[in-house]
């Protein structure tokens, strides 16, 4: 007879690693470096510090590796230390804001992973300013929780504060290392004001101090905007109402719905204002997601967000490629599932982009939520719109020839990434739009640019 | 200060739907029904069911579907209907055996798509041979949860055995029409013992009548094998064995350990075989894992497996392409983090497939599990080995340039599946090392076959 059974968050990443990025030892120093790494820069940057972040990764076996890093973050609040690293689905990151986590997930894999190589427990070392909190603890797979090991409290008389995260694990470093580097120096264009040193298992440093003196300033929480918010949420919300809100009122906890917005929707739709929003039934439900998708509101006001800025990416790009023409383009916000978005793109051509690539393929340059993104660019969306979306003939450029690097970077409160392991970016028709857009204005910048430049050498010709 | 929260699982999937397969309208639909119909593909042969599938897509309203699929499978049993449909991570298929099912998550994602996009929930009629039982259900996403809205039972005078499920959800399915017919032609070509009828939205009939009479005989639930098992595992395992369990009757609960095989393993590891297992300590279990790497042991039986079989792929490539030759290679049981898997490859050569293809792309068909794969190739193990590891120009061959058509189907007790969505398979070592071996004996084959008709041909032309 069958035997069925219910599994817990943790015991189903655990039995499908690889959908988290833990596809192979080489792979898994990849995951295990850009999960810890993300976890430090969003403790500082979303808190208005400027990222200071050492690692190091350490031989300590055949085969064995240690990773230790240090940052100078807001710390972890002691009460949720345990769950904040032992527990699947456990985060700080759930919010209508930008931030490079998302899914409560990335640090709990980076521990289980040497949980299940070494049988060793993670170290955190963490102070929110106040005392420091050690622990060492390791997940309860079938439970979903942690087990804390050792606990200390130490006392802080210079008020450090950041977290420091030191986990056992086996994975070959020396097949990874290229993609190690390739992150850091992509993490390095978008973030000029993070100093990060690195000590790889074979002593060479890495060494990458700021290049800038002043950060952006944080993103802020904003309330979801109406556009392409389903029934389930609008459920939700009706759920947590205070039983006597009006339909008007329920309305204004959108984000560009305020009072006048809200009666002209209500009107538009035939609804009644001051219809107590939960005794609407499921067909008015239904009605008012419609109209959402339908009726004109504002853009979103993109203050959720933390786009790099055109000269951030002007400056990465030149440092790293010093190419004779950049063109770049900075969509206003735009939304998909209530969750705000903007797209930046650019488009690099000649000086140190070289076209005898030999590869034949397109140079493509990915980032998300300022989290560069190096494998499988194949499925990425961004790939789609310059494969199919963009006559690139039309501006008398081949990608895959001429000496092109496109860029693109995705600032959202909510990434649609395709997999756990954060890959790459999924087909979301509302993305896709606005990254065609995007390309197409660069392109015709850089087509005129072109022309320019040729009716300039034909006339020196003559 | 910091917003601490936990998340449930299924809000964690309706959060991240992309990942499931749900990117977009047209891609939803594909989902949709590939879910529920390999739910029903694994309710029948899993259980010795010549497979009889009925599916009808409708069009409710403009942009609104409604699926409904009938079949003749082993049924649910009434206590744990609601949580098979309306609980993420529930379901009958973590066992150490071959089925399409894997996670506990498909179905629930179809009908949560149905829910968001419709607010409608799911009909559900199933029985195991005794009564008939109907249920209504959504799903309480915090929760994790069904909430079951009706609940009724008819009596069952004809013994009818099956399960029947009703969805509306909007979808867009005429573009995603090819998809879904390729995905039913390709299951023809896996599954001739099976008869699928679809009728879609726009009354077109997709009838597959069962080909063949006789049916492979379902696959065994089997131990894990040694082979690549964790450090986890090995505790988990200890820790469900009674208190005096020794460590020579704990080898034998895995797969080709019997008391002999156990003694010797014991004895080159010099642990004692009397030691009571759960007395182990943390650095023994990592012995003993280690040495499972390196100890040799008799290769899984493939007693869990279901492989397709030379047969059936020589008739459904014949069937679909009539190409001039084809050559099968089945690998024989290999594992990965203990769970065996078998790799069936075929070269398909000329005869219907044209090297007029123009797209200058790698024709691939893969399949695991049965299960077709039609989306993200580019990123699948299968042809890392095709564009890295297999020196065709050695063969004689160009897959991107040759009339030849690659065939790949992994049978096994777990697909290491990169995505939730299933839409390919990770770069797991063992696995792409098995696919590497298979693809190059069809192409020592095919060359074989190739110069022989070479000879030929000009031995005529004298
Ligand atoms: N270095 C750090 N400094 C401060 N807080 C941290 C640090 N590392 C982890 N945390 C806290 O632990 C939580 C869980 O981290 P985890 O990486 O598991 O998930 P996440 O970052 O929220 O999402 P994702 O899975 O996308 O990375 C974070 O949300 C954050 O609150
Ligand atoms: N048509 C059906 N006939 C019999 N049992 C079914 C059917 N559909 C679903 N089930 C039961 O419901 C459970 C949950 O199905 P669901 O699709 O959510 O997960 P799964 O098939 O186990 O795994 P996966 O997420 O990989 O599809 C199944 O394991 C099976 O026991
Ligand atoms: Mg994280
Ligand atoms: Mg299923």
């Amino acid at each position: 007879s069958t035997k069925f059974k219910q599994l817990s968050p943790a015991e189903f990443f655990y039995n499908n690693r690889s959908m988290a990025g833990f596809d192979n030892p080489t792979r898994a120093v990849y995951t295990v470096m850009r999960e810890l790494i993300e976890n430090s820069l969003d403790a500082c940057d979303a808190h208005g510090i400027k990222p200071l972040i050492y690692v190091s990764l350490k031989r300590v076996a055949a085969d064995e590796l240690e990773v230790l890093i240090a940052d100078n973050g807001v710390g972890v609040p002691s009460r949720y230390i345990a769950d904040a690293f032992g527990r699947v689905f456990f985060g700080s990151k759930y919010t209508i804001r930008q931030s490079r986590g998302t899914f409560g997930l990335g640090g709990k894999m980076a521990i289980l992973y040497g949980q299940l190589t070494t049988g060793e427990p993670v170290n955190v070392a963490t102070s929110i300013g106040s005392d420091i909190h050690l622990v060492k603890l390791s997940i309860d797979i079938k439970l979903n929780q942690p087990i804390v090991h050792q606990k200390k409290i130490l006392h802080n008389p210079n008020s450090y504060r950041g977290t420091t995260v030191s986990i056992k694990f086996k994975g070959d470093y020396v097949s990874a290392r290229n993609r190690v580097i390739r992150y850091l120096r992509m993490t390095r264009i978008a973030l000029p004001y993070a100093s990060i040193i690195f000590f790889d298992p074979e002593n060479q440093v890495f060494l990458a101090p700021a290049l800038t003196e002043s950060m952006p300033k944080p993103p802020v929480e904003s309330k979801p905007h109406p556009y392409g918010v389903d029934i389930i949420k609008v459920k939700e919300m009706v759920d947590s109402s205070k039983r006597e809100v009006t339909l008007l009122k329920f309305l204004q906890k959108f984000s560009r719905i305020g009072v006048t917005t809200a009666s002209r929707f209500v009107t538009w739709l035939g609804l009644d204002p001051n219809r107590p929003v939960k005794k609407l039934s499921d067909d008015e439900i239904k009605k008012i997601v419609e109209g959402f998708k339908s009726f004109t509101f504002l853009p979103p006001d993109g203050s959720s967000l933390s786009p790099l800025g055109e000269q951030t990416i002007r400056t990465g790009l030149t440092s790293e490629y010093n190419p004779e023409f950049i063109s770049v383009t900075t969509r206003p916000p735009s939304a998909y599932e209530g969750f705000s978005f903007i797209v930046e793109a650019a488009l690099a051509y000649g000086g140190g982009i070289n076209s005898e690539n030999g590869s034949n393929e397109v140079r493509l340059l990915r980032f998300a939520n300022k989290i560069p993104l190096i494998y499988d660019s194949s499925n990425d969306v961004a790939m789609k719109v310059i494969e199919e979306d963009i006559d690139w003939a039309n501006y008398g450029l081949d990608p895959k020839v001429d000496p092109l690097l496109i860029f693109i970077h995705i600032a959202a409160s909510k990434v649609p990434f395709k997999t756990a392991g954060k890959e790459y970016v999924a087909d979301r028709e509302e993305v896709r739009r606005e990254i065609r857009l995007a390309l197409r204005k660069c392109a015709r910048d850089l087509k005129t640019y072109l022309s320019k430049k040729k009716r300039e050498q034909n006339f020196h010709m003559r």
